[in-house]
């Protein structure tokens, strides 16, 4: 069978498919000083997951703002400025409406998904830690 | 009650691949 971090060059899902190639990765973007980029990324994927049941509601809400606090209203911030401004200025109006919606980050994900897919995910399979581990 | 920090970094957990 073809060896875990082999298939980790095959795509940016292969490799955020698999826990180490997760934890490689990281530690990786931290070296680089943008590990949000990944953590916004899975915070999204489990945003759109939470289950819609009684009392769910209140705890989305304060999810949904505390993603938004950390992540897209500082504009210094790696992931705020890699996100168009029309994307943030749709979450923020969410937000404010307190219009949550389980789709509300996806556009951003995306916009996030391709920078890690053109940028960070190429130069990390050419980097010391990946070609160490490999 | 959870902390936003909290929450958030639950968030995170729940959405990576489970061990193999």
């Amino acid at each position: 069978p073809t060896p875990p971090y082999l298939k980790w060059a095959e795509s940016l899902h292969s490799l955020l498919d698999d826990q180490d190639g997760i934890h490689l990765f990281r530690t990786f973007l931290k070296q680089e000083d943008c590990a949000d980029l990944l953590d916004f990324w899975f915070a999204c994927s489990g945003f759109r997951k939470l289950e819609t049941s009684e009392g769910n509601e209140e705890k989305k809400l304060k999810l949904a703002k505390a993603i938004y606090k950390k992540y897209i209203l500082d504009s210094n911030g790696i992931v705020s400025r890699q996100i168009k401004p029309a994307t943030k200025s749709f979450i923020k109006d969410c937000v404010v409406r307190l219009h949550i919606d389980p789709a509300m980050f996806d556009q951003a994900q995306t916009e996030i998904q391709t920078m890690m897919e053109e940028n960070t995910y190429p130069v990390f399979l050419k980097s010391d830690i990946y070609l160490e581990y490999t | 009650l959870d902390s936003e920090d909290d929450l958030l970094q639950k968030c995170i957990t729940s959405a990576m691949p489970k061990q193999r």
